[in-house]
């Protein structure tokens, strides 16, 4: 795991941070979904830490807001249409969060059933762009949420042991989590790995 | 949530922005070829060179090397400096817009840390 140059973090006092999705968002992803998928990211790192997260209707009452964006949307980090850059966040306490209005995301469902081959899972993408809104870099741990590339058509929402460590050394941890369920090897994979 | 039956097949207009890269699988430093200014330009971007002054041009330099080595201990692959075709494959991968590299200071983990180290 790493951080942002100078480590910045939410304000210790500020445990409880709420979200909005924007008004002017181009998706055509129905509001009540979009509300449940991002909803499930954040319990993800809810989960491991003692931050809280809720929805808000109001942007100017949220910590974080979320919209879908095309092309130059006005913060110097342009998207590119399909596939290439699919979101990005700034470190805290900024709140942004852009993803790319022409990606074709699966809000939902099995993705790898999708009929396009760029179909994205969205809360995928969520989850790890809900890492640098708390103030996670990249990592070069493949398996963790925080690898910066993600294949098509695949689902990784689960945070592996690098996201937890780095995600609790900034805000401590919640002291229900469970800790991570290490991913499913088949045989074949530990043969290679050996 | 996928597309409904009966609508025209867009999957021509869901081209890669970077499946260009593929042409530029085996260069190495030396080469001259058209096509890494814009590989420069994604290195760039995510941090592994700096802007450049101007536009970039299409040697592969040292500075090129330099970066794609870095790039491939980031990713867990191997640290050739060249363009094999593993390292241009993920480079084709869709990613995060986050840089991997900020100013210079932020890499990504302690994985390169210790082998810089």
């Amino acid at each position: 795991y790493s951080y942002f140059p100078g480590s910045p973090s939410w304000p210790r006092s500020k445990k409880s941070l709420r979200y909005a999705i924007t008004a002017a968002t181009e998706t055509t992803i129905d509001r009540a979904t979009l509300s449940r998928v991002f909803a499930s990211a954040f319990a993800r790192w809810s989960a491991a830490t003692t931050l809280n997260f809720t929805e808000t209707a109001s942007a100017s009452d949220a910590d974080i807001t979320i919209g879908f964006h095309s092309g130059d949307h006005g913060d110097g980090e342009a998207f590119d249409g399909p596939l290439g850059t699919l979101a990005h966040a700034f470190s805290p306490t900024d709140g942004r969060f852009h993803l790319d209005a022409s990606e074709a995301w699966v809000a939902g469902g099995d993705v790898s059933r999708a009929s396009l081959d760029a179909a994205v899972d969205l809360e995928s993408v969520a989850v790890h762009e809900i890492g640098h809104l708390l103030g996670l870099g990249h990592s070069s741990v493949e398996g963790a949420i925080m690898y910066p590339t993600i294949t098509s058509r695949t689902q990784k929402v689960e945070l592996a042991n690098d996201d937890v460590v780095g995600i609790q050394s900034l805000y401590g941890g919640n002291p229900n989590f469970k800790g991570v369920t290490p991913p499913a090897t088949s045989s074949e994979e530990t043969h290679s790995a050996a | 949530r996928t597309l409904p039956e009966g609508l025209p097949d867009i999957k021509p207009l869901l081209s890669n922005p970077w499946s260009a890269f593929q042409n530029l699988s085996g260069c190495h430093f030396g080469d001259e070829r058209q096509g890494l200014a814009r590989l420069k330009d994604y290195l760039s971007r995510f941090g592994y060179l700096p802007a450049p002054p101007a536009k970039f041009n299409d040697m592969f330099d040292a500075d090129m090397e330099t970066a794609i080595r870095t790039y491939q201990h980031n990713f867990g692959l191997e640290a050739t400096g060249q363009l094999d075709a593993a390292t241009v494959a993920k480079m084709m991968s869709p990613r995060c817009g986050v840089a991997d590299i900020i100013n210079g200071t932020s890499s990504m983990g302690k994985t390169v840390h210790g082998r810089n180290l």
